[in-house]
């Protein structure tokens, strides 16, 4: 069989004309780094599992992509995070909502599928077993970025002055 | 939203996606991608899918295990599949993003209805392809 690894980094795209030629580039860049990691796996003959979840691991590091640092706040000024996890092999799957702690929470959802009877565990109790999995934990800081304060506060900004809501995609998804 | 499906050299399929969600979103909302077969599917006997977008729809309409079942029972292609629950089911219910889908002979799909999508893949050539508008 012939490999094949495919990554997305998110729909909510920058709009073209809005996007400038630096962080296209580094757009690209964080895909590649992502993909590199996932074929390493791979070309080692290595499994599908280990290969998608260092493709994602690559793309939670990155503060371009909505997931782990990077990640949107919501109304309240916090960020809250899901991921999933699922094998093909035996349709095991493992997810954990509702989380901010874990600095690769697609780890966070695999250790659920590996190390627990359950599909998905979410907020409080979710964070306790990960912490209990022996999880690398990150401080709120890590995960914030000021591209996405500025987000949220545009959004809350937007809801007080009661305005129709036109964000583009890269504006609501992050 | 992040995400990753593959096919190995063993035919196997695996899916994984993780994501912040919706700037703004309200507290305690969990999007698609936590929910098995909305937005994270991966089953051998026919495909492994990621998705991204509009959360809710995907979760309403169960994207991913529709495509496994239209694989699976209506004999579809996976880029069959994939293109018509993109395209033809959750976009005129309103549904805005795209998945990303592998099979067990290494096909591929990538199907989207927003402006652009983050994405790419590299095959048996090592060969790294990535993408963001309609190019």
């Amino acid at each position: 069989v012939s490999p094949m690894l495919v990554i997305h980094g998110g729909a909510g795209t920058i709009r073209r004309e809005n996007m400038t030629p630096e962080r296209e580039a580094a757009c690209h860049a964080g895909m590649r780094r992502a993909l590199s990691a996932g074929y390493a796996v791979l070309s080692r003959q290595g499994s599908a599992l280990d290969a998608v979840t260092e493709a994602v691991k690559a793309l939670e590091d990155d503060p371009l992509f909505n997931a782990g640092r990077g990640a949107v706040f919501n109304i309240d000024g916090h960020q809250e995070m899901d991921a999933a996890v699922m094998d093909g092999r035996d349709r095991r799957a493992g997810a954990v909502a509702n989380i901010c702690g874990p600095r690769h929470p697609v780890l966070a959802a695999r250790a659920v599928m590996e190390r627990s009877e359950h599909v998905l565990l979410a907020g409080d109790g979710a964070l306790r077993f990960c912490r209990d999995a022996g999880l690398e934990f990150c401080e709120p800081a890590w995960f914030a970025t000021e591209r996405r304060l500025q987000a949220l506060e545009e959004e809350r900004r937007r809801r007080s002055a009661g305005a129709p809501d036109e964000r583009d995609e890269e504006a609501r998804h992050g | 939203t992040v995400g990753a499906v593959a096919c190995d050299h063993q035919g196997h399929l695996a899916a994984a996606t993780s994501t912040g969600g919706m700037t703004g979103k309200a507290s305690g909302r969990i999007g698609d991608t936590p929910m098995i077969g909305a937005g994270t599917w991966a089953d051998d006997a026919t495909c492994a899918v990621s998705a991204t977008g509009h959360g809710e729809l995907f979760m309403r309409y169960v994207a991913g295990h529709e495509i496994d079942a239209r694989m699976r029972w209506a004999g579809h292609t996976l880029e069959t599949a994939a293109n018509d629950v993109v395209e033809r089911l959750l976009a005129p219910v309103g549904g805005s993003g795209g998945l990303i889908a592998v099979d067990r002979a290494g096909n591929m799909a990538l199907p989207f209805n927003s402006e652009g999508m983050y994405r790419g893949y590299v095959g048996a050539d090592g060969r790294l392809h990535t993408a963001i508008y309609r190019e």
